[in-house]
């Protein structure tokens, strides 16, 4: 069912407000917290769905060079956190502390932009 | 991902985008869905950066992600990113960092640097157009006053193209997709043309977040990858988003 170009053009009206249960969540960084503590709750809270994304990316990921890419992820990447600038470092170690996510993955998330834009 | 800025005839300017993300990251034949866009949706939120326990900036961000995609200074300037995709992409510079070469910016590290210290929509138009990155991006910016909005066009180095609104002379609204403004889209990937259509029918009179949000909630602008749709507001520090999902018959990307 999912339509192919050329597409139909209609521009919609009335759509706003959307379904209440589409609205996204509120929550507080206090940056006055140590990096590694910032993202605790949150990512505790999240760490199921976030657990399931990574899941997926390594799916992906694992469908090319029969499982070699994540070892690199789980190998290369957890030492580049450390060249990474303050604060980012240590954020990304408290969220994976807080969601007890291996920090390697933690990072190719975070970096996945500078991978993806090829 | 579609971001748009747009002036209302008394100066007041509104910042709204749509992140599209999974292209190629498994499609989903019975569902009709991306795998990654699905697995996003449920970690989007909205945060409230605060120091002293008052807001810095607000954002929306996919829990984990410690960088910026869509935010808002309040009384200060509107942002957004959208991907740009390059044969010189992000993953040289990756490479470059590992073998040591670290004097470019990671894009999300750079954004959160400029809503955490730009103190104006100049002062942040200079840090993002300034400074060497590790991959390439568009940035999407609003400010407070009249014609102050702006998508800046880089390439891993540098600026290439500054585009400002000019509502002097009819540019009330600016609309960036993924693709640089100064060539025609792919036709299989055009989102620009029907954006700018729905914006020149919602006028320069309608111009408010509701209106906007329908422009976004519009096929193909809305499409299978779009994970959340965001509206912001500058002199209020508003930011509102909502999970988006694009019903049948719908374009997969």
């Amino acid at each position: 069912q999912a339509q192919v170009p050329p597409f139909t053009e209609k521009c919609e009206h009335g759509m706003y407000p959307p379904k209440a249960e589409s609205k996204v969540a509120s929550y507080v960084i206090n940056l006055d917290l140590p990096p590694a503590e910032r993202w605790t709750s949150l990512a505790k809270e999240k760490a199921p769905q976030i657990r399931d994304m990574i899941a997926e990316i390594k799916a992906f990921a694992g469908a090319f060079g029969n499982g070699s890419i994540i070892a690199l992820v789980d190998k290369y990447l957890a030492p580049l956190a450390d060249t990474l600038p303050y604060p980012f470092a240590d954020e990304l170690k408290g969220i994976a502390k807080a969601t007890d996510i291996p920090l390697g993955e933690v990072v190719l998330f975070n970096v996945f932009y500078e991978f993806f834009t090829v | 991902c579609t971001s748009i800025v747009a002036e209302d005839p008394s100066g007041k300017l509104f910042h709204a985008r749509n992140l599209d993300f999974g292209l190629f990251l498994g499609w989903d034949i019975k569902n009709n869905t991306w795998a990654l866009s699905e697995k996003l949706r449920p970690i989007v939120v909205n945060l409230d950066w605060q120091r002293g326990g008052k807001t810095v900036f607000k954002s929306v961000n996919f829990a984990g992600y410690v960088g910026l995609l869509t935010a808002v200074k309040p009384q200060t300037f509107t942002y957004s990113m959208n991907e740009r995709f390059s044969a010189d992409g992000g993953y040289i510079g990756l490479i470059e960092w590992i073998l040591g070469q670290r004097d470019g910016s990671w894009m999300g590290f750079l954004t959160r640097e400029v809503l955490e210290n730009a103190t104006s929509f100049t002062e942040a138009e200079t840090m993002l157009a300034n400074r060497t990155m590790l991959a390439p991006a568009y940035f999407i910016l609003g400010g407070t006053k009249s014609g102050e909005g702006a998508i800046i066009t880089r390439s891993r180095e540098r600026a290439l193209d500054i585009k400002r609104l000019d509502p002097a002379n009819g540019r009330w609204f600016l609309l960036q997709t993924n693709y640089d403004n100064w060539e025609n889209p792919p036709f299989i990937d055009d989102r620009r043309t029907p954006g700018d259509n729905c914006m020149a029918n919602m006028t320069t009179a309608n111009t408010d977040l509701p209106h906007i949000f329908d422009v976004l909630s519009s096929k193909p602008v809305l499409n299978k990858l779009t994970t959340y749709t965001a509206l912001m507001q500058v002199d209020e520090g508003h930011i509102e988003s909502y999970i988006q999902e694009c019903p049948d018959p719908c374009i997969p990307w």
